[in-house]
């Protein structure tokens, strides 16, 4: 029989300006959830439950784009998406445009497990999040100062931006200097800073 | 983005990913991430979540691929996942980590870098954002 193996991620595209406090910061959230997740492969824990349980964690921290610290809809608001799946029969479950659910990846988890479906979204899958008594809470709790500033800053530089995001500091000096011809959006790579 | 792949000690593979999305994103846009066969995928040989431009993601179907490309081309894991970064992205800027049934962990990306973490039950295990 084969060992257990395990891999996270926080999200791709990282400027390579990066300050080191937030590398360090990084580092120690992805090492902590792996943890999480290592300790609980070692008390046979299944893979699914194991997924399930550190998205779980990295959803509740700010730091990366998902849960709270999801980034910012034009609006101002959190609109989150999460999935699951199952190798064992393939069995899967996804959820989109959630407002109000505190961990999508485990409404995700009752899509597979308890409905006959595979996707809900928006107002039909916070519906599915009531009737099964999963932990909900108001929008703003997903909403950080960070990416109120940072969704300023977009809309200012009229852009969208996927897993990056604008700095708060120093978005003036942004792109000097910098050798990377490497650009997104139309604007220098420099000028995001990564989750 | 974030995302998590496993394979347990009896050799079961699992796969979830979740997102907020884009940075000043239109209402009801959907991305890659719950999108089965495009960010997130497992079945009997191996488990993907994918992270990145979730457009290009979608067009390549990428976590899928990376199972296809193991499934009929007889590719490893590793192998497998060069290949999709390789040719299944055209320009878009993505990630990826997958586990195969075999017990191997792998990652791969064609951006800068990627937030990324893995462990295996022999005793590796390696942190890193960079290439």
């Amino acid at each position: 029989m084969a060992g257990w193996a395990i891999a996270v991620h926080g999200g791709a595209g990282v400027d390579p300006n990066l300050p080191a406090e937030r590398q360090e910061q990084a580092k120690q959230l992805l090492t902590r959830v792996l943890n999480l997740g290592i300790d609980a492969l070692r008390s046979s824990g299944s893979a699914i439950d194991v997924v399930e349980l550190v998205v779980r964690e990295l959803e509740s921290d700010p730091f990366f784009n998902s849960g709270r610290g999801s980034a910012l809809t034009e609006n101002g608001t959190v609109e989150m998406e999460a999935s699951i799946m199952d190798g064992v029969g393939r069995r899967c479950g996804a959820v989109s445009g959630l407002t109000t659910v505190k961990n999508p990846v485990s409404l995700a988890r009752l899509v597979m497990d308890k409905s006959p479906h595979s996707y809900l979204a928006f107002s039909g899958a916070e519906k599915f999040a009531k009737q099964m008594g999963v932990e909900m809470v108001d929008n703003d709790y997903f909403i950080t100062q960070d990416n109120v500033e940072m969704l300023k800053l977009a809309k200012e530089a009229d852009s969208i931006v996927f897993d990056y995001r604008i700095p708060t500091v120093g978005y003036e000096t942004c792109g000097t200097g910098v050798e990377s011809p490497f650009q997104m959006n139309g604007l220098p790579i420099s000028i995001y800073a990564p989750e | 983005t974030v995302g998590c792949v496993v394979v347990d000690s009896q050799g079961r593979c699992a796969a979830a990913t979740s997102t907020g999305g884009l940075l000043n994103k239109r209402m009801g846009r959907i991305g890659d991430s719950p999108l089965i066969g495009a960010g997130t995928y497992a079945c009997d040989i191996c488990a993907v979540s994918c992270t990145g431009e979730g457009e290009a993601i979608i067009r390549g179907t990428l976590a899928r691929e990376v199972g296809a490309v193991m499934e009929y081309k007889g590719l490893g894991l590793q192998d497998a996942v060069d290949f999709v970064i390789k040719e299944r992205l055209d320009d878009g800027k993505a990630g990826l980590i997958a586990v195969s049934k075999t017990g191997e962990v792998s990652y791969g990306f064609n951006c800068v870098g990627m937030f990324r973490g893995c462990a295996t039950q022999n005793g590796f295990m390696e942190v890193g954002i960079w290439d």
